[in-house]
């Protein structure tokens, strides 16, 4: 189970992006790779888990990650909160 | 919306001035999250549209039936979310699904037409409820954002719908679906929605589905309007005649071929028990018909655990020719139509028992039903759904949630030509418009009405909106007496129904507004005791920081009122509770407003001042409500706050809670 990739909305503090990123989604890439390092394919595969990037109205990423990545990529410096992508139903 | 532009006052013949070119929302754009668009739909036609807003940077993406051409000046967008359910589910089967904007299911055409629909005349499903179909601005331009496929909708799918949106240039997002409640910091789509309203958008969610069960609502962050559901004055009445010669009175949409003769009586059957314990087979649910038992038979079916079209067809299927479909208590005896595939009638709970011991009772039980087509002017009406998500806010007790009702039940809007009214797969029949209830219903009603207001004040804040919406809905029905809740048959409260049914046009003019800028939202979150970092999700640019100007979070310039007297010792209360509001004048330079204040038993009410004189358009005056207890009580207590200015009445719904 703890290989077990699902989707987390991972939320960004667009604010603190240190100046050596020229864009976001740049810098959220980098984020993810420094969660995913233990994973033998993080340098090749942090963008490609990457479903959506938000900017407007809610600021990050949506990613598939396993729980064990979830958990350090919410420690990480610039990540405001992680939530697990949820099931709405039709009212 | 064959009747509810009717029965909300919005006929063009009847306030031509709030019609006029300038005014009917044509540069008003909603976004509608939801199952996609059936563009062919007349409801969809841009004929004598003006040019697109010039602010409209959205896009009209192309997919599986779905090209540019599809888009036009009513439908100005339409786009695809699909990569988070596609993660969760597996890839959308393209050959059993659109993955494009095109509408499969019908919800998102139904919700989108009830918001901006263009005006068809001659709409009806089947022949009833015949007239002419409109939205509530029906000159607003429409957003499809196609966030739920076959499989459901999810969270990173919806929030990444708003955040294009947002940059798309809506100004309104139209939001049917919900979840579970949890804490505001931990609810994507309430941090998105609270981003959206951020950059000017008004965000409306239905309430949910689950009522009457108390503290049963979702969607309840304030800065989202919350919207309940209620009946029109139609209905849809049908009869079953009984062998006895009772005749007992339902509702039902059903129009077909396989017509029972009312000369003939059927046999009847039921295949519950009298005992308290639930059969499977008196819900007629799959694979519990015997056909050899209802072959022939008119079969009488509990609501409950299948959706109500299902149990028709499962009835069908073994060979029933007819289904009686009774509420239970659940439902009490609220009615709702629905469009099966054989005769079939709902009634409600009271008539359901006596139905049902009439056949228990071992007389060879028959009967046959008649259909009588579209009734208009019922009364009482509007009544509380009793489906419709109830109070209290179970987040925040000083947030009356729902904020308001409006039509959600029998609601006939345009339907996708993918599938057959009835939503099941076997229904071949196809329908240009569909009849269905719903908070999901409700929910377009708002948001078109807020596009209605959004045209007449393009300078209004969401929070404005949404206090026009709240401060002049109302809670006397057709007869003049308190709105009833469907479910109990007696007064409905704030639980049930927030600050009441819209009224849009006095919604226009409301006289006062209670504004909240962001900053106050987020004063309000300062208030309910996060972490520093659980608050930062609502902060994000690093520029929002608590200044303490809530003393609390009933102090939230919300238009409803919530006192809580929370109890110290076993014999004493808290000391008075005070709560401050302030309001914007948005009529007549001059105007001078006096308060009424409804009586509590278990509390004195003080407001100061009790007048307010205002002297400029926009100028804002504080008040303050002091909550004395007098006498406790073992409910809550429910009244209102009025300011009145002869012109005006400025209402906000009440709830002391012990």
């Amino acid at each position: 189970a703890q290989f077990v990739k699902k989707t987390y909305l991972v939320q960004m503090d667009k604010a603190v992006m240190p100046k050596a990123f020229t864009n976001h989604l740049e810098w959220y890439s980098s984020k993810l790779k420094s969660a995913l390092s233990t994973s033998p394919e993080a340098d090749a595969e942090s963008e490609k888990r990457i479903i959506y990037t938000y900017q407007n109205a809610f600021h990050g990423v949506a990613a598939k990650l396993t729980e064990g990545e979830a958990k350090k990529l919410e420690a990480e410096e610039g990540v405001v909160a992680i939530f697990p992508d949820t099931k709405y139903e039709l009212h | 919306t064959t009747r509810s532009p009717a029965f909300l006052g919005l006929q063009p013949e009847k306030a031509p001035n709030m019609w006029s070119e300038k005014l009917s929302g044509r540069d008003v754009i909603v976004g509608v999250l939801d199952t996609g668009i059936w563009p062919e739909s007349e409801s969809f036609k841009d004929v004598s549209m003006g040019p697109v807003p010039a602010h409209w940077k959205g896009a009209c993406e192309i997919g599986t039936g779905f090209t540019k051409s599809h888009c036009n000046k009513k439908v100005v967008g339409a786009r695809v979310f699909y990569h988070g359910y596609e993660a969760a589910i597996g890839r959308i089967n393209e050959q059993k699904e659109y993955k494009s904007p095109r509408d499969q299911d019908g919800h998102g055409t139904h919700t989108a037409a009830t918001v901006g629909g263009s005006p068809v005349l001659g709409a009806n499903l089947l022949g009833y409820a015949n007239g002419t179909a409109r939205g509530m601005a029906p000159g607003a331009r429409i957003a499809a954002y196609k966030v739920c496929w076959v499989g459901g909708c999810f969270s990173s799918d919806i929030v990444s719908a708003i955040d294009k949106a947002v940059a798309d240039g809506v100004d309104i997002l139209s939001i049917s679906l919900g979840g579970g409640v949890s804490s505001y910091y931990r609810d994507s789509l309430s941090v998105a929605a609270f981003g959206a309203m951020e950059k000017g958008v008004f965000v409306s969610c239905s309430a949910g589905n689950a009522g009457p069960d108390p503290a049963s609502l979702t969607n309840v962050s304030p800065w989202i309007t919350t919207v309940g559901a209620s009946t029109m004055d139609r209905d849809f009445p049908a009869e079953v005649k009984l062998g006895n010669g009772k005749i007992v009175t339902g509702v039902s949409l059903y129009k077909g071929q396989s017509v029972l003769s009312i000369e003939k009586q059927y046999p009847l059957v039921y295949l519950g028990s009298n005992s308290s314990r639930v059969d499977p087979r008196s819900m007629c649910l799959e694979g519990t018909m015997d056909p050899k038992v209802v072959s022939g038979k008119i079969v009488i079916c509990d609501r409950g655990l299948s959706p109500r079209v299902q149990k028709g067809n499962v009835v069908r299927s073994a060979g029933g020719v007819g289904m009686i479909l009774t509420n239970t208590e659940a439902n009490g005896e609220e009615l709702v139509a629905d469009c099966h595939l054989l005769p079939a009638v709902a009634i409600g709970e009271k008539e359901g028992k006596d139905l049902k011991s009439y056949v228990l009772s071992g007389k060879s039980a028959t009967a046959t039903l008649a259909f009588k087509g579209t009734r208009l002017g019922i009364r009482p009406s509007p009544v509380v759904a009793a489906f419709s998500s109830r109070g209290p806010n179970f987040l925040s007790l000083e947030i009356l949630k729902p904020d308001l009702v409006a039509p959600g039940v029998n609601i006939l809007a345009a339907w996708s030509e993918a599938i057959g009214p009835s939503g099941l797969k076997v229904d071949n029949r196809r329908e240009k418009f569909n009849i269905l209830s719903g908070t999901s219903m409700s929910c377009p009603h708002v948001s078109g009405v807020a596009a209605f207001l959004k045209a007449r004040h393009p300078e209004w804040s969401p929070a404005a909106i949404k206090s026009a919406l709240m401060t002049t809905a109302y809670v006397l029905d057709n007869t003049k007496k308190t709105l009833t809740d469907a479910s109990t048959a007696k007064p409905s409260s704030p639980y049930d129904h927030g600050s009441g049914h819209i009224d849009p046009i006095r919604a226009v003019d409301p006289g006062l507004v209670y504004d909240i800028e962001p900053q106050d939202y987020f004063e309000f979150l300062c208030t309910q005791n996060l972490t520093p970092t659980q608050l930062q999700v609502f902060a994000k640019f690093s520029n929002r920081s608590c200044k303490h100007s809530l003393a609390s979070p009933g102090d939230l310039n919300y238009p409803a009122i919530s006192s809580i007297f929370t109890q110290k010792t076993a014999t004493s209360f808290s000391r008075p509770v005070i709560v401050h509001r302030t309001v914007t004048n948005v009529g007549p330079a001059d105007s001078k407003y006096q308060v009424v204040i409804s009586p509590f038993e278990g509390a004195s009410v003080k407001v100061e001042p009790e007048t307010l004189n205002f002297t400029k358009e926009h100028q804002k005056l504080s008040y303050k409500i002091t909550f004395t207890p007098r006498v406790r009580q073992t409910s809550p207590e429910f009244g209102s706050l009025v300011w009145k200015d002869g012109l005006h009445t400025v209402r906000s719904p009440i709830v002391i809670t012990w």
